[in-house]
């Protein structure tokens, strides 16, 4: 049962990056079944990843924000501050999907002060860059000029011209 | 994104692009 469990994840990861999301989506939905049978925390974690992306490229953006919320409720009880940041990370991009540029703000945020905290340079920089947009598409200019110039400053630091 | 600006998304794409290709592994 444990190895149907890792074969379900892998299989549901090779119909992902295959572009078959609806075939992802039930092969990790059986991972998820599995790993909770087992209690395995760490492999209910990743099945929720797996199935916010999926969702994403579904176009459900609603159901990858709930399986991302799942993951991010996960990296916190399993302390796992790297989830934790690309979870928030996740949930800033869907909601600004869903044009809800509020909450988008928010886990952007979020992600930055986890990003800070691992001194995650490139982390910072996309939080940064999301946030001038996120700010810029509710017309709070001052905010998107802060954050589009330390999006500037650290992109110079580390050298990316794009 | 059709009712927005391309401006305000480029963050959200280059996050579609890398994701395209992210996977969580056993």
């Amino acid at each position: 049962r444990a190895a149907q469990g890792r074969a379900y994840g892998n299989l549901g990861n090779t119909h992902y990056l295959l572009g078959n999301f609806q075939n992802a989506v039930v092969s990790h939905e059986q991972r998820l079944l599995i790993a909770k049978e087992f209690g395995d925390r760490s492999a209910e974690r990743r099945a929720y990843s797996n199935l916010g992306n999926a969702f994403i490229f579904l176009g459900e953006f609603e159901m990858a924000a709930e399986y991302y919320k799942r993951t991010l409720q996960l990296a916190r009880q399993l302390k796992d501050r790297a989830v934790e940041a690309q979870s928030c990370y996740s949930l800033g991009n869907t909601y600004t999907l869903l044009q809800d540029f509020e909450k988008a703000i928010d886990y952007h945020l979020k992600h930055l002060v986890i990003a800070k905290e691992l001194s995650d340079r490139v982390g910072e920089g996309r939080a940064c860059w999301s946030l001038g947009n996120a700010y810029t598409a509710l017309g709070n200019h001052d905010q998107a000029v802060h954050f589009a110039e330390r999006h500037l400053e650290i992109s110079r630091e580390l050298g990316d011209r794009n | 994104f059709h009712r927005m600006n391309l401006m305000q998304v480029d963050s959200v794409q280059r996050w579609m692009d890398d994701l395209m290709v992210m996977t969580e592994c056993e």
